[in-house]
């Protein structure tokens, strides 16, 4: 463990969190896709499902639980909860997810490390956490509305992507044989998709902004 | 060999 990544595990889990706590604070989902968020919960289970096999440490262990937790937890709230499902925007949020779920799956039957049940699937949830934005990044694209993202989540987010990266640096250079590549392209891929999604973020900001101001 | 080692990224 270096501190790059233990910033990075930080940084990713306040993100979930303030997501979280907007969507319970102000009991209002709008502008936010249920579809990354159900992708988000999905990757997390299909990527920790050596939770109870392989125990890697104390961190590990626990972190993953919280993973599934916070994420399982959004989505139930803007599935369940009375008054924030009110607020989902439904007939904007139709970015045809189940067609990266399978693309995600096919790749990671042909490209994992070892051709093992878990293997597959922890491919699989690294090619579908480089998309999963993707819904968001169109609804964002189609309704403009960042009130429930707010900068906050932004900023954690993008950290995370970047000390990832730097991590992977890090331990490219002090560790022998580091060689996750799949991790390495399909991160690399991914923080390319939330720059394109921050870029989308900020001008909407500006433009809130400025029809606010007028 | 190498890969054996369980993934101990998030």
């Amino acid at each position: 463990m270096n501190i790059f990544r233990f910033a990075g595990d930080m940084t990713h889990l306040i993100s979930i969190l303030i997501l979280l706590l907007k969507i319970y604070a102000t009991k209002s989902c709008a502008g936010i896709s249920l579809k990354t968020q159900e992708l988000y919960a999905l990757v997390f289970l299909t990527r920790y499902l050596d939770l109870f096999t392989d125990y890697v440490s104390l961190y590990n262990s626990v972190m993953k639980i919280v993973f599934i937790a916070s994420s399982l937890a959004i989505v139930w709230c803007m599935r369940r909860h009375p008054l924030v499902r009110r607020s989902y925007d439904k007939d904007l949020d139709t970015f045809r997810h189940q067609y990266v779920v399978l693309a995600c799956f096919v790749l990671a039957l042909v490209l994992h490390e070892r051709f093992t049940f878990q293997e597959v699937f922890w491919a699989f949830s690294i090619y579908l956490e480089a998309v999963a934005i993707l819904p968001q990044l169109v609804l964002l694209q189609r309704s403009g509305n960042v009130d429930n993202l707010t900068g906050q989540y932004v900023l954690f987010l993008g950290a995370y992507r970047g000390l990832y990266i730097i991590n992977w640096i890090y331990r490219y250079f002090t560790e022998d044989h580091f060689a996750r590549w799949i991790a390495c392209v399909s991160g690399l891929i991914q923080t390319a998709l939330y720059a394109d999604f921050f870029y989308y973020y900020y001008l909407s900001r500006i433009k809130q902004d400025t029809i606010m101001r007028l | 060999p190498l890969q054996q080692r369980p993934h101990d990224e998030l």
